[in-house]
């Protein structure tokens, strides 16, 4: 299962 | 962060600034799509529930914080504080063409099938459409105030400098995500013969007005 990218951008 | 990162946050929180002090010193919200300002009000609060699971930075939290505080101020003012000067007549794009279509392909196609990820998918494929009925508006009048053209072109800036942004990372940190750079791609694109009536108009000294 592809973790769930990091959301680092607004 | 990078420059274009950074420049792109800056075109997009001057883009909400430039609009929230239009209304509220004109006291008007003539020439102004509210179903845009309700969709861009949709897209950051799916698109930020993470605020409330994880924390980046202080400059991501106050920037995520501000956005939303602007896009809900500027749906306020458009739809209660100045609803007298709202043009429904000429703001009748159906969002519901692009809510539906947009939501079903959230579900399908995103990187990972939980809720918070869907909801950030829904908001990266709604952003990318949010400013049709904008335009479309625009296209209806056949003008548009100055003011309202420089919202435009920081609001179409800032994604192009995000796709800058996801070169540059690609460059550097090997980091890309298609979703967005797609959704992202798409929004520019549709920002083109905005820019190119902008260029050659607007920075010339005059007014924009479509061809009716």
């Amino acid at each position: 299962k592809k973790e769930a990218a990091m959301k680092d951008e607004l | 962060m990078n420059i274009f990162r950074l420049f792109g946050d800056l075109s997009h929180l001057a883009a909400i600034i430039i609009l929230l002090l239009k209304i509220w010193k004109s006291r008007s919200c003539a020439g102004i799509s509210g179903k845009s300002q309700i969709l861009f009000a949709i897209v950051f609060t799916t698109r930020y529930l993470d605020l409330l699971t994880s924390f980046i930075s202080l400059y991501n939290t106050s920037m995520k914080m501000i956005y939303i505080g602007c896009s809900y101020a500027t749906v306020y003012l458009i739809y209660a504080k100045f609803r007298a000067t709202y043009d429904g007549n000429h703001d009748s794009f159906r969002v519901e063409f692009l809510i539906v279509p947009v939501g079903g392909l959230a579900v399908l196609i995103n990187h990972d099938f939980s809720l918070l990820e869907i909801l950030w998918t829904f908001s990266i494929y709604l952003e990318s459409v949010a400013i049709l009925p904008q335009l479309f508006m625009i296209s209806k009048t056949g003008e548009a105030e100055t003011i309202t053209t420089h919202y435009l072109f920081c609001q179409g800036l800032y994604r192009a400098l995000y796709l800058i942004n996801w070169i540059w990372r690609f460059y550097f940190e090997g980091f890309f995500d298609m979703i967005a750079i797609v959704a992202g791609v798409v929004q520019t694109i549709l920002y083109c013969d905005f820019f190119y009536l902008y260029v050659t108009k607007v920075l010339k000294g005059k007014k924009l007005s479509l061809p009716a």
